[in-house]
């Protein structure tokens, strides 16, 4: 399903760096601060999440790498998410699917659908009704895991209804 | 639509019972609704035992129970509707060893099912990977990716080699 | 300061079970769901915590051992902390300060000041000014570290002025 | 009031300071009031920043950055005020290796200022402790405690002894 990740002045990561995700389980460790739970946050990022508290930040623009000891910080951030389609699962010619976003430090932003730029709409529409695009229970994200046994039965129903 | 919900819900719930069994080596659980006149808004009960305890509300369950209980759920919902990938992020945080090792056989279990992504500091989590990746910051404030091998990383997850990506 | 700790029929403490606890640093360790935060849970509820949810129940009735395989359920839960008293901190004639409380199953419930039984306000008055009797910082539950960090700065204020 | 409030803080900002630049190895930190006009009323702001990183949002920060920041200005407050006791529950669960290491060393140099009781699954916090107890269930259901040695404990906190207490 998801083939491999991009980042580029996303966070921590000032530098172009790709990951390639295995069919199976790919573990990702380091030590604290390094960078693992941003490549989280860029997953999320890149599938259209609007709420830069929910990528620990104050300000969308967090997400821009900012600089460190010895590196300026970076003019935008960009993130690219490649899917597999060769089982056609979504609306697309090509046997890849390949969904990016860019966020300028004027505050532009960008979706790109294989390249080509589009709208927010357009990649939501492009994982409707493949269960791809992020159910409540595909991303757990730190800290996080017990958050469905302290919901209030009431929230925890809307997870379920997402499985439903 | 009711029927849709009900038949799912019944799905996950025998999912989650056989999953808790698995991951406590025993024990009982049981989702519920909490008003069976109105299945399509009411919310939803958790009841968690685990082996050898007596039934009690899942809030008096402690922290490694609790992750275990959730795991077991997360998982029955995959069972259900499965999802395509699933980004786990230091789920195993507040478990003991033994029950790290059952999460991960859980895990192994549904790789046909679910493609894992996991980020984790646990060497015994680490043994369910088939590629793993370490992130650090030679350079300050800058992430670098690189390539890991099993045996280059130490018990709580510490990378012990210095070769390039 | 803390000499010692006694639980019976403390939440999953069914026996009479004590701790001694060290000037230094006291390690208590063990599996998962073995009974450590119950120990924590024991000492907030004999400095009078009056919190269900605090100590992680639904009704205060929670803290009695309500029974295992193969175990009947207690009929009170009692829990007793020693506190050295040579510094002569409290206004106590005795070089030991012995704090218990017990919860029967019918509701009622006793505080205890050197075995005799008093209210709860004369444990909270033999506290004052002390800085003994639990102050926001120190006790730090599971999962809690963070929290001074998480909450709003007014909240955070509130710590700060305990420790003012 | 106001006097006392300032002179305090000012004592807990300076030690946030130093334990934050210990436990990190470096970087700054600072705790700022929200309203210089309003003292007695106003929150309190906190600012952390990393060796090597740049300023930005706590919240930015990682789930083992977030611990032992908070950690700094906890103990920080001990310094101010000293609490004759302090009881920590898996304080260590986000920490890296090195990180508890860190941890482990400022609890050391707090011993005579503070009693401490800490709950751990980390053998190198353990290193801390002048006693260790085991907490164990070997009746289903009971709490049972018994006396560990340092050397009767696992990696990550498993008892490996079937003595009596
Ligand atoms: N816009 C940004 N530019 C540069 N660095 C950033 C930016 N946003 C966050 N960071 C840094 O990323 C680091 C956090 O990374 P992350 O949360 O991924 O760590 P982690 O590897 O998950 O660690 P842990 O094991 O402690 O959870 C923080 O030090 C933070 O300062
Ligand atoms: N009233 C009670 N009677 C009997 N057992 C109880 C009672 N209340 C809680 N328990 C049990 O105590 C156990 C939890 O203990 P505790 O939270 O102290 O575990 P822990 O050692 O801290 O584990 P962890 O390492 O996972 O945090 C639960 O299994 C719970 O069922
Ligand atoms: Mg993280
Ligand atoms: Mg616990």
């Amino acid at each position: 399903m998801l083939k491999s990740l991009e980042v580029f002045g996303f966070k921590s990561f000032a530098d172009r760096t790709r990951f390639e995700f295995d069919s199976g389980v790919t573990c990702v460790v380091g030590p604290n601060g390094s960078g693992k739970s941003n490549v989280v946050d860029a997953i999320k990022w890149i599938l259209g999440d609007q709420s830069a508290k929910s990528l620990r930040g104050k300000d969308m623009l967090d997400v821009i790498f900012n600089g460190s000891a010895g590196r300026k910080p970076s003019g935008f951030a960009e993130a690219t998410l490649t899917f597999d389609n060769s089982t056609g699962l979504f609306p697309s010619e090509s046997t890849e699917v390949q969904i990016g976003r860019r966020l300028y430090r004027s505050g532009d932003s960008e979706y790109l659908l294989n390249q080509a730029v589009v709208r927010l709409k357009d990649v939501k529409d492009l994982f409707m009704g493949t269960g791809a695009g992020t159910a409540a229970y595909s991303i757990i994200e730190q800290g996080r895991v017990d958050q469905i046994l302290q919901a209030n039965p009431t929230t925890r129903r809307v997870v379920f209804e997402e499985a439903a | 639509s009711e029927r849709i919900f009900l038949d799912t819900f019944e799905v996950i719930r025998v999912n989650f019972i056989e999953l808790f069994r698995k991951l406590f080596g025993g024990g009982d659980a049981d989702i519920i609704l909490e008003d069976a006149e109105d299945v399509l808004d009411c919310g939803i009960d958790i009841v968690a035992r685990p082996p050898g305890k007596e039934l009690r509300s899942i809030s008096l369950l402690s922290g490694g129970e609790k992750t275990m209980t959730a795991v077991a759920l997360l998982f029955a919902m995959f069972k259900s509707k499965p999802s395509p990938y699933c980004v786990l992020d230091e789920v195993d945080a507040a478990l003991d060893d033994a029950n790290v090792d059952r999460y991960a056989a859980v895990l192994k279990e549904f790789v046909n099912m679910t493609q894992f992504v996991v980020i984790t500091h646990r060497k015994r989590t680490m043994t369910a990977a088939n590629v793993l990746y370490g992130v650090t910051m030679e350079q300050a404030g800058v992430s670098k990716r690189m390539s890991v091998r099993f045996e280059e990383v130490g018990e709580n997850g510490e990378i012990h080699t210095t070769r390039a990506a």
